[in-house]
């Protein structure tokens, strides 16, 4: 009960096996990583980490959960919502639903484009950006509109323009601008 | 001493934990926003 | 057969979800059919069906593609569960019996599960019910249930919620790993659930605090039994790690529940666990801000924090413990009666096997001197309160000498466990740590101890350093002792015996 009994502790064998006790557990590990993972502290306030907890183990947090929340009834019924009977409105037709996709912002608009692939909704928002002048890049998969404040050098052949564009950005969710040789088939 | 088979069931459950997309909301059928419709094979197909 | 007749209809309340939304009328009629047609229609039929649905999800979670979705059959008995607790009008049985036979009946075909297929057991489908159920049942309580429009159903649930988790946690008790190791993992990530761990420590007056208690020393015991000396297997080591972690989000969000549980906790911690043992005794209060513990002309005395009693859960030494007499009788009267039967009373009838670091087993009752300690504490806190400071912080008070004797009386086994547990008390600024500080360094200089001081020096010694030695969080109380001891001119601690031959510590201490 001495403090003989810390010595294995305190000298770190090289060799695993004379090690006696498992130091993870004896003299643990710097937990400034461990914390880190668990987002504490994330600024001088102390947040709390257990209702976004996805998991014991860093590694198997692969992905944000949903954490607990809580719809107001008031945002569930709206009536008329964009002059739709039901609450959230559908759109399943180009002709009669175009006008109402015209009163959203431009980030509605990308988000309803990149998160319902296939449908008459893509296709609206996707009218709506172009009228907006926004172009949608084919292999970029990325919208871009002009930078209102400088005129691109079309080239000499008329297939491109150097100039500098906005692009909407899906992964980050922002506008970045950025200089940028445009050629013309390469957009829609 | 952990016996064998507490061993082999250890294990394998640390092979099957569950991670955080099985503590996740349940997914259930969602109506959709809008039918389906042909757009431009440009356009992402993955949400 | 009756059980293929309840597949089928189970498969169409499966298909069914993933037609309709889970709030459309149409779910409603299904369940009143299963209700008038006999499905539903008593325990036994209820049994039967969640019992053929049970088996028929999780054999459908072996068999889906794994890349597709594995989860839609649980997910809908998830969602049929949830929709009777609430839709019921639970007269013949009520809602606490009706969710007490559909966790006896998934309880029931987790088990045969888990022994049946034995190594190629899968927890994730009986996780991912559980899950939702808690999922579920956080989203109906959201805003105290104001989804619920009827306002008998809703004032019923509000009621039954915190039975809800009790109900809840007592299944979770029975899949311990010690029990289901082949759950284990499963288990430790059901305990600390987003809706769930946060959810049990913040129930209305604590009410979760118990069953949530039970959960983490479940936790403990399956590690203290499967740590061994030296070897501990990868699986025991990452569900370590896996409890530290939760430990580490606990003490963030709801350090009182460490502050005031830490007795328990260090009765059920493996002592070799330094780390978890410094993350559990360094929680401090939410708005307290800690004075730097190195600072020279840090007194305690000047502290107000240090007039402050901690907060304990429950009273440690019961009245049903058989010692309390004695000891509550020592505190008036001190007489050697009484501290021999205090004596007399700690040993344990057969050794426990602990795996210490330096000894292997215990003939003293750990838990029972634990509570004796600190029950010494709280004693010296109340009093703090009525009597001035010399009477208290006093080497002649009946409190003082009780530890004295405990120790000067007891084996070696006995002064380390008592110092130990006094250095246990040394947290966050407050009467106990304030107490015991004085009390150890009194201790750590008394010529009362006769030959037996460099013995006690060495004890205290070590018992303060195997906290220090450790990588961080170290608790405030340590540290401020620990620093002043280094500063203290009455003792050189570099020419004491037993440092002297040791030159690992000597280097340790040398520079500080």
């Amino acid at each position: 009960f001495g403090l003989k009994a810390l010595v294995p502790l305190i000298r770190q064998e090289d060799h695993e096996s004379a090690q006696t006790y498992d130091s993870s557990m004896t003299l643990g590990a710097d937990l400034s990583s461990m914390l880190h993972s668990l987002g504490i502290p994330r600024d001088s306030k102390r947040h709390k980490v257990l209702y976004t907890f996805q998991s014991p183990w860093a590694e198997t947090s692969r992905s944000e959960v949903e954490p607990r929340f809580f719809i107001p009834e008031s945002f569930t019924n709206i009536p008329e919502v964009l002059q739709s009977q039901s609450t959230p409105p559908c759109f399943n037709s180009v002709q009669e639903d175009h006008q109402r996709v015209a009163l959203f912002q431009d980030e509605t608009l990308f988000y309803l484009f990149y998160k319902h692939p296939g449908t008459v909704i893509q296709e609206l928002t996707y009218l709506e950006l172009r009228k907006r002048n926004w172009r949608y890049h084919k292999t970029l998969k990325a919208w871009l509109t002009k930078d209102p404040k400088m005129e691109p050098a079309v080239s000499a052949d008329g297939l491109s323009e150097r100039g500098s564009y906005v692009f909407f950005d899906p992964q980050r969710w922002e506008k970045c601008q950025r200089d940028f040789l445009l050629f013309y088939n390469a957009i829609m | 001493k952990m016996p064998d088979r507490m061993k082999a069931q250890l294990e394998s459950s640390l092979l099957n934990c569950p991670d955080s997309l099985d503590a996740d909301s349940p997914h259930f059928y969602r109506k959709p926003l809008s039918l389906p419709h042909p757009t431009s094979i440009f356009f992402p197909s993955e949400p | 057969t009756r059980k293929e007749r309840y597949f089928l209809v189970f498969t169409e309340w499966v298909k069914l979800l993933q037609r309709v939304e889970t709030d459309d009328i149409s779910t409603l009629v299904f369940i009143r059919q299963m209700m008038e047609k006999g499905v539903l229609s008593n325990s036994d039929s209820l049994i039967e069906f969640f019992k053929a649905a049970l088996e028929l999800s999780v054999f459908s979670f072996k068999e889906s593609d794994p890349t597709g979705e594995v989860f839609t059959t649980i997910d809908a008995i998830g969602k049929l569960i949830t929709k009777l607790l609430v839709l019921q009008a639970f007269s013949d049985i009520s809602r606490s019996e009706y969710f007490n036979i559909v966790l006896s009946v998934i309880a029931v075909v987790f088990a045969k599960d888990h022994e049946q297929k034995y190594v190629t057991f899968n927890e994730r489908p009986h996780f991912r019910l559980l899950s939702n159920l808690l999922y579920e049942w956080e989203v109906l309580r959201g805003h105290d249930f104001i989804k619920i429009s009827d306002n008998q159903t809703r004032r019923e649930l509000s009621e039954f919620d915190q039975e809800f988790y009790d109900i809840f946690s007592t299944y979770l008790h029975s899949l311990q790993p010690i029990a289901f190791p082949g759950f284990s993992f499963a288990w430790v990530t059901l305990i600390s659930h987003r809706m769930f761990l946060p959810t049990m420590l913040r129930l209305p007056k604590k009410s979760g605090w118990k069953n949530l208690m039970l959960l983490l020393i479940d936790l403990l015991n399956f590690l203290d039994t499967y740590t061994s000396k030296n070897e501990v297997s990868n699986a025991v080591s990452v569900v370590y790690k896996g409890a530290l972690r939760v430990f580490l989000g606990i003490s963030n969000d709801n350090p009182e529940f460490l502050i005031e549980n830490h007795l328990e906790f260090m009765n059920n911690l493996p002592p070799s666990y330094f780390q978890l043992k410094n993350v559990i005794l360094s929680s401090i209060p939410k708005k307290m801000m800690l004075p730097n513990p190195y600072d020279s002309n840090l007194s305690m005395e000047k502290l107000p924090a240090c007039q402050e009693l901690p907060e304990v859960f429950y009273d440690p030494i019961s009245d049903s413990s058989t010692l309390k007499k004695p000891v509550d009788n020592y505190l008036r009267i001190p007489t050697n009666s009484l501290l021999r039967t205090i004596l007399h009373g700690i040993y344990k009838t057969e050794y426990d096997i602990k795996n210490g670091v330096g000894y292997d087993l215990l003939a003293i009752d750990s838990n029972l001197v634990r509570a004796i300690v600190l029950h010494i504490g709280i004693e010296v806190g109340l009093e703090n309160q009525k009597m001035p400071y010399s009477a208290l912080f006093n080497a002649k008070s009946a409190y003082y000498t009780l530890l004295f004797n405990l120790i000067h009386e007891g084996t070696v086994e006995l002064k380390y466990q008592v110092v130990q547990v006094m250095a246990e008390q040394l947290r966050y600024p407050n009467i106990h740590t304030y107490w015991f500080s004085y009390v150890l360094k009194t201790m750590l200089t008394s010529k009362d101890w006769g030959e037996q001081l460099v013995d006690i020096q060495e004890i205290i010694l070590r018992s303060l350093l195997e906290r220090l030695i450790v990588n961080k969080p170290h608790a405030w109380g340590i540290s401020v002792l620990f620093s002043q001891i280094i500063r203290d001119k009455n003792i050189n601690l570099l020419e004491l015996p037993f440092v002297k031959n040791l030159p690992e510590i000597k280097n340790i201490l040398a520079p500080l």
